[in-house]
């Protein structure tokens, strides 16, 4: 009786370890055997090993948030692709400003801050949104104030020599590209003034010659001849050097 | 602009975003870079995704926001992130964007239209960073 009631205990255990150790590999399949894991837009090999340096080593059992703001903050120090960071992307006025957001899955919190002016720390400051707001975003320059008063550097400069370079050559080029579109004049530099659709004499369809054409940049408007299509000064450009 | 998904040892996810937005931009222009739900999105029970683009059209349809619910609903991350770019191409045939998508088991996958698009992986059976390149 007692062989018996022993070799059963032996047996129970067996399942049960057995059992264990299925869900530890489950569990462990689930959890951990890929992981960590860090996946990121783009080439930028330098972020994800930033990011991949605080989630995996072992003194930095970093959150996956600091890793997200590390691999993003390397970025934003590099100026990955001239889209990233400080120094790029001028807007009309020759000026850089800085949009960024973090999210917790656990949590489902976020901070982000949009068209931040003078700090160059983009997504530190939105991880200061998250973390010392009840808020999700905070734009402009209220948003450089709260990243200042939370202890981010600034009031500086974002703008580049590259990035004033490229907006100078922009202007010389009657500031096209743009993201006009029903405004005069059209194929130049503003300022602008709405034309009025409604009043926009209907003679069958609207037809504009095309100002010219700069490398592969349509200037100009087009034949449209419906006229709620809106008159564009040019295509605007969308590419791996100036996108969102 | 870049937008990074991290997956920790506990299964955590984190999103974040970073980006200076369209050159020549109308001042005050906001691309989807700080949209929650357009340039990333993050859930511990789901996955989550990233994206870049033409922000101006992309944030007007929450694209990762897409692609996170519709692995919650099952879809792989292929079908999900190859769904949420039709659902914009669909409207809009010329806009040029791109989405990654990865579910909370680290299978990942990308999509895009008009461009090119390149991700980047690390995970801790690799010895580097490895780049994937999507095709439209």
């Amino acid at each position: 009786m007692r062989r018996s009631s022993v070799r059963l205990l032996i047996g129970f255990l067996l399942i049960r370890f057995n059992w264990c150790s299925a869900v530890g590999d489950k569990g462990a399949g689930k959890v951990g055997v890929a992981f960590p894991l860090v996946v990121s837009t783009w080439p930028f090999r330098e972020a994800v090993r930033a990011a991949w340096k605080v989630v995996s080593t072992g003194e930095g059992w970093g959150s996956a948030v600091d890793a997200v703001v590390a691999g993003c903050s390397a970025c934003e120090d590099l100026r990955c692709d001239g889209t990233v960071g400080p120094g790029g992307s001028p807007d009309e006025n020759g000026e850089t400003t800085l949009d960024a957001l973090v999210m917790n899955g656990a949590t489902m919190e976020i901070g982000a801050v949009a068209a931040m002016r003078y700090v160059k720390d983009g997504i530190k400051a939105a991880k200061l949104v998250m973390e010392h707001s009840e808020h999700t975003l905070l734009v402009g320059e209220k948003a450089t104030a709260f990243a200042i008063s939370m202890g981010l550097p600034g009031p500086t400069n974002l703008s580049s020599p590259e990035s004033i370079e490229k907006w100078e050559k922009w202007k010389q080029n009657h500031c096209q590209p743009n993201f006009w579109k029903n405004v005069v004049p059209v194929g130049k530099c503003g300022p602008y003034h709405p034309i009025n659709l409604a009043s926009v004499e209907v003679e069958g369809s609207v037809k504009n010659e095309v100002v010219g054409s700069q490398g592969g940049l349509c200037q100009g408007y087009y034949e449209s001849d419906n006229l709620l299509e809106p008159i564009k000064s040019n295509l605007k450009v969308v590419n791996r050097h100036n996108h969102d | 602009t870049i937008s990074m998904a991290v997956i920790d040892k506990m299964g955590h996810i984190a999103v974040g975003t970073s980006t200076n937005g369209a050159t020549f931009k109308i001042p005050g222009r906001v691309g989807d870079g700080p949209i929650p739900g357009s340039s990333s999105y993050g859930d511990d029970e789901v996955g989550a995704c990233g994206a870049t683009g033409d922000g101006d059209i992309m944030m007007r349809f929450l694209p990762c926001y897409q692609v996170v619910e519709s692995m919650r609903q099952g879809m792989d991350p292929r079908d999900a992130a190859t769904d949420a770019i039709s659902r914009i191409a669909r409207k809009y045939p010329d806009f040029i964007g791109a989405v990654f998508a990865v579910n909370k088991e680290g299978v990942h996958a990308g999509a895009c239209h008009g461009w090119t698009f390149q991700y980047s992986v690390r995970n801790s059976s690799m010895q580097d960073v490895e780049v994937i390149t999507v095709y439209p």
